[in-house]
Order: structure tokens, then C-alpha cells, then sequence
């Protein structure tokens, strides 16, 4: 079985200071393992 | 083919020798002559497979990409009544075991295809099949859910197979190298996807960043000479910032599916398709797989905008209970021979609110069969 997730999520406004932009980034690698709760992506609180 | 050979031998001189007591003796290697070359073939099968599993691994570390190549198994597997397998698969795994063997069964299982026994939230001995326990639940505070209120989670245990940004025009998701599935056949025709002409995205980009426009390589003449699917008037991208994650679950994984963030479930759409394996063999062999299998949409909005989780079964793991919509019935028997009906939808009240679910509630399970 599969799940797919489709989903909105902030991205940066500008392209200059990336590192300070509410854009969302994922925090995995493909064919890591995950458990349920822990997160697939980050963003910051703008 | 040795062995047989050397039966031959062994029933042609019982047979010169003659007598009804030597030929009944060469009937008797018979069986245990056949059963010792199946167990062989099987023997020889399985080494290939693990042999060709540490290729696509190795493959994998060197960082190639899986190629896309249609083969006869997948043509095979067309052709096999796959809905009925998997529904006579789920009647065999509700057989309930005797109260001594059920630690066995599910040891047994767990050793097979590695899952932690210590977190179920039952002893052993209280699931009565293996159907029973396939869907588990877990102790309390197994699965922690990460606090960050700006972090998406997991919904499934399982392997990332896929992840990125849609940008595409007709928000594509690579199935494997050479193979892509659009999104919006996943999710349905009718999905809320955020989607903006071409056009339009083009006037959004040119303040922002010069892209250059893709030259399309079709000529009058192919549009009319293809079929109506590959017809499409308006053409579209996905808005900027549309994203995806295809989760991949293991048998040996914890099979229940949570929300991934706060949002609110506006629409339910049930795929009644057809119920191809969905290990990674099949992912390179068979096309359009996602798209095809059953399956079971969820679609919504949370604080950032657009929400939707699908929800595909396999042939062993078929049916999909939805905790939020108990009457729904997946894996049913198919009454028409087309694999291509609409899928049935329903919206959930009250109207644009729909069911409010919290990041890491339970939404759904995945049954055997």
C-alpha cells in the first residue's frame, strides 16, 4: 500500500535571503525510513 | 534435472527387472522426486530475486534511476483476477487461530517482515487472526508527533519513494525514470487542485524571473491523429508552491494513517480501480499503477491552502477503512467489466467545513484482503 500526499505550502516570496524566507523545505531523503509523527518538511513562522 | 534423470534410470531397470513389487517402489520416489524439484525451482527462483533486489540496491547507492520496462509479468498480471485474490486472501487472514498458536503466527510474521512486536498495544494472544493483527494499534506515545506547529508530519510509517515541488505544466509525478502519472488522475477530474493556465502562469513569471516558454513539439496533424485524453484545450501548471510525498508501506509496517496537519476534509473520493501489487518491482514494470489501483481520496484545505491524501491499496492490502466515514466499503466485489468508472464522491457536512481533523488523529486503516 501506498499513501500520497498532495499539498500547498509556503514558498519565498523573494529569491535574495533564501536562508530567513517562510519557504517550506523537506527534511527527508528518498528511501529514508519514517515513522508516523515525524515531520516530512519545515517552513518558517513568517 | 539430474535427479530426474537418474528416477528414469532407477524406474527403466525396475521395470526390465520386473515384478509389481519394484514398480510400485519406483512410484513411490515419484512424489517426494517432484516435491524436491519444486521446492529446487523455488529454491532457484527466490536466490534470483534476492540476487536481483542487491543489483537495484547497489544500483541505487551508485545513484541510477530505476528505468521504466514494461514486461510479460505485468501483462500476466492484467490478466489475473487480481479483486478476487485479494478478497479471498482477506477472508483466509480472518480465519481466527487457536489461543496457542496466535504468539507463533505473529512472531513468525513479524520475523519475516521485520516489525516491532513491542509496541503493540495488546498482548499477542488477544488478536484472533492475522487480519486482526495486521491492523494493530500501537502503545500510547510509540509514534510521538513532532510539536513544531510549522512542520508537516508523516501520516504513515513507511519508505519515502518520491518527493518534491510541482512545477510541471500538468503537475506530473515520476512513477520511475521514463514514467510519469498526472495529479490530477490521481486525485480526480474534479480535484481542487490549484491549477492556473499556462498563460497565466507565464504573466505571473515574467515580473518575477525570465523562464523561457517550452516550445510544444506536436504539430497539427499529431493533436487530430491522437486520442481525446491527450486533447486538452486549456493547458495548465500547478500554482507555485504545490508539493508531494509518496510514502511506500512495507507489510511488516504499522498500517494505519493519520492527519498530517490541522485541516479540514471537505471531500472523499472513492477510486474503484484495479488492485496491482505496489512493491517496487511493480512500480517499474506496471504503468500508470497509482492511477489504476483503488483507492481513496481525501481533499481539503488547511492554513496554507490546498490538502489532499490518497490513500492506495495493493492486492494483498486491498480494502481502506475510513475511520471518518465508517459506512464506506472498499475492495467490493466489481459488477462491470470497465476498470474506468468515475469515482464516487462525497462531500462532507456541513458544507465548507466539512471534518475538522487534528495533526496526528487517526484517519484510516489498511486491511488485508
Amino acid at each position: 500500500s501506498t499513501v500520497v500526499l498532495v499539498f500547498q505550502a509556503p514558498i519565498s516570496k523573494s529569491p535574495k535571503d533564501k536562508a530567513l524566507s517562510p519557504e517550506f523545505r523537506f527534511c527527508i531523503r528518498r528511501g529514508d525510513r519514517i515513522q508516523m509523527g515525524q515531520a516530512l518538511g519545515r517552513w518558517r513562522d513568517s | 534435472t539430474s535427479f530426474l534423470q537418474k528416477l528414469q534410470i532407477t524406474q527403466a531397470r525396475a521395470s526390465i527387472n520386473g515384478g509389481s513389487s519394484s514398480s510400485s517402489q519406483g512410484n513411490s520416489f515419484l512424489v517426494p522426486g517432484a516435491t524436491v524439484a519444486t521446492i529446487a525451482m523455488l529454491g532457484v527462483l527466490h536466490a534470483r530475486r534476492l540476487y536481483d533486489d542487491k543489483k537495484v540496491e547497489e544500483a541505487k547507492e551508485k545513484g541510477i534511476e530505476l528505468e521504466f520496462q514494461p514486461d510479460a509479468k505485468a501483462t500476466f498480471l492484467r490478466l489475473l483476477p487480481l479483486r478476487s485474490i485479494s478478497r479471498l486472501w482477506g477472508f483466509l487472514t480472518s480465519v481466527e487461530f487457536p489461543l496457542w498458536l496466535r504468539p507463533h503466527v505473529y512472531r513468525a510474521w513479524a520475523r519475516a517482515f521485520h516489525s516491532n512486536l513491542e509496541e503493540a498495544a495488546m498482548p499477542l494472544e488477544e488478536y484472533a487472526s492475522l487480519r486482526q493483527f495486521f491492523v494493530r494499534t500501537l502503545k500510547e506515545g510509540s509514534r510521538p508527533i513532532d510539536s513544531d506547529s510549522c512542520c508537516l508530519v508523516s501520516p504513515v510509517d513507511g519508505t519515502i519513494l518520491r518527493f518534491g515541488e510541482l512545477k510541471e505544466a500538468g503537475a506530473m509525478i515520476e512513477q520511475v525514470k521514463g514514467f510519469s502519472y498526472s495529479v490530477s488522475s490521481l486525485l480526480g477530474a474534479s480535484s481542487f487542485l490549484p491549477m492556473i493556465a499556462a498563460d497565466d502562469m507565464q504573466e505571473e513569471s515574467n515580473g518575477q524571473e525570465n523562464t523561457q516558454r517550452d516550445e510544444s513539439k506536436k504539430s497539427w496533424w499529431t493533436i487530430s491523429l491522437a486520442s481525446p485524453k491527450v486533447r486538452d484545450p486549456v493547458p495548465t501548471r500547478p500554482m507555485k508552491g504545490l508539493f508531494y510525498c509518496v510514502i511506500y508501506l512495507k507489510p511488516g509496517d504499522y498500517h494505519r494513517v493519520h492527519s498530517p496537519v490541522k485541516w479540514n476534509v471537505l471531500v472523499r473520493r472513492h477510486f474503484s480501480g484495479r488492485l496491482f501489487p505496489l512493491n517496487e518491482r511493480a512500480t517499474k514494470t506496471i504503468r500508470n499503477l497509482y492511477v489504476e489501483n483503488e483507492r481513496v481520496v481525501l481533499e481539503g484545505q488547511w492554513q496554507e491552502g490546498f490538502m489532499a491524501m490518497a490513500a492506495i491499496g495493493a492486492t494483498n492490502i486491498g480494502s481502506i477503512e475510513l475511520f471518518i466515514e465508517p459506512a464506506l466499503r472498499t475492495n467490493r466485489p466489481r459488477k462491470k467489466l470497465l476498470h474506468s468508472e468515475p469515482p464516487e464522491e462525497r462531500e462532507y457536512e456541513p458544507k465548507g467545513i466539512g471534518v475538522m481533523l487534528k495533526k496526528g488523529d487517526e484517519v484510516a486503516a489498511f486491511n488485508m484482503g
